[in-house]
């Protein structure tokens, strides 16, 4: 009964390809990621171009750990600690987060804290 | 997260899946979503990583993130990943980790290595089967051969289960949301149920990439939290992304 709740489920769709309408955003744009360059420079020209909307996700995760710890704690612990772990990462791992925080500006400990989200989601 | 690898009545694997990230992390209530979600979707790129001009491997992913979490290796075999809740989570890996015990990968970059370096399905899924891991997983991985599709169930250290296409069973697809396949899923979040109803009329001779874009884009394996929609054919070595939406009314998960 819990599968069959109207309007927030519904009977399979059809003819939505190709995609339009109010359930498809738009289409997505390509990089090319050269493994021959030196791993700091590999994601310049994507972080270049996608440096505000990164910025921006950045700051939602501060707000989140923000809205749990108002101290500021938190975050600063991240930035703090975070950093050290990116040398222990295997490479060209390490090296990659670098060049990111680079071109971004965002304190490295957080483009860390991004790229092994997964493992800390589970906390 | 849902993924799907189906073996169509050519024998072509064709590989889908939504990528659903940001549950619990903050509610917007003007637009009536996820605030995570919506500041992801800005950051949804595909990547042709070369080596020597030549394409090594193509994927989705969000800008920023070293990790893979949908891939393909063109001719070859495609990847995706789902999230496994387990006790024996993440946290216990990173505390190792922390403590100097550093035996085990990170989820995203064995996902990233297997596409960079694995040669065929068969090195793929023993890689994603055998690498200790500091966080549970679903890895669902298709090839380019007839059978080629299986969904590996992962803890932090074991393989638990590898589930694989099996025609002669009439099991012509795979599916994986975030629960373990030989389990209930949780009552309120059984979006299996729903996706193999749709996957199950579509039926084996009339699966295509476009009908199972039809799948993915039915609620509530399209929901709130889902933020692209991938599409990948390995025998062609096609890999398409879309950014998608789900206006309200919508399942919030």
């Amino acid at each position: 009964s819990t599968q069959f709740i109207p309007p927030f489920t519904e009977d399979c769709r059809s003819d939505m390809y190709p995609p339009s309408g109010p359930t498809f955003r738009g289409d997505v744009s390509w990089y090319t990621v050269d493994l021959d360059s030196p791993p700091r420079e590999r994601w310049t020209a994507l972080i270049t171009d996608k440096k505000t909307a990164l910025v921006d996700v950045m700051q939602a995760i501060r707000d989140l750990a923000n809205a749990f710890v108002p101290s500021g704690k938190l975050i600063e612990l991240v930035d703090i600690t975070l950093p050290f772990m990116v040398n222990t990462l295997p490479n060209p791992f390490g090296e990659e987060i670098r060049g990111i925080s680079d071109v971004s500006g965002i304190p490295l400990g957080e483009v860390v804290l991004f790229n092994i989200f997964y493992e800390v989601f589970t906390v | 997260c849902t993924s799907v690898v189906a073996e169509d009545d050519k024998g072509n694997l064709l590989h889908g899946r939504n990528l659903d990230f940001g549950l619990f992390m903050g509610w917007d209530i003007k637009n009536k979503s996820w605030i995570i979600s919506e500041k992801l979707k800005p950051l949804v790129v595909n990547l042709d990583f070369k080596r020597n001009n030549q394409t090594v491997f193509k994927s989705t992913n969000f800008a920023g993130y070293v990790g893979m979490l949908t891939g393909i290796k063109p001719h070859m075999f495609s990847l995706t990943m789902n999230e496994r809740f387990s006790l024996d989570g993440g946290y216990i890996g990173i505390l190792e980790w922390i403590l100097g015990k550093r035996d085990g990968m990170w989820m995203s970059f064995l996902t990233r290595s297997v596409l960079e370096n694995a040669k065929s399905y068969e090195d793929a899924k023993a890689l994603l089967a055998q690498t200790k891991l500091l966080a549970p997983a679903y890895f669902i991985l298709g090839g380019n051969q007839t059978g080629q599709g299986c969904i590996v169930t992962r803890s932090r250290l074991l393989s638990i289960d590898i589930l694989e296409i099996d025609l002669k069973l009439g099991r012509w697809y795979v599916l994986e949301t975030n629960y373990d396949h030989w389990k209930e899923p949780l009552f309120l979040d059984d979006r299996r149920t729903p996706a193999m109803k749709c996957m199950n009329r579509t039926t084996q001779a009339n699966i295509s990439l476009k009908t199972m874009y039809d799948v993915l884009s039915t609620k509530p394996v399209l929901n709130k939290l889902t933020t692209y929609t991938t599409l990948m054919q390995v025998s062609e070595g096609k890999l398409k992304s879309y950014i998608r939406d789900c206006p309200s009314p919508c399942m919030p998960w």
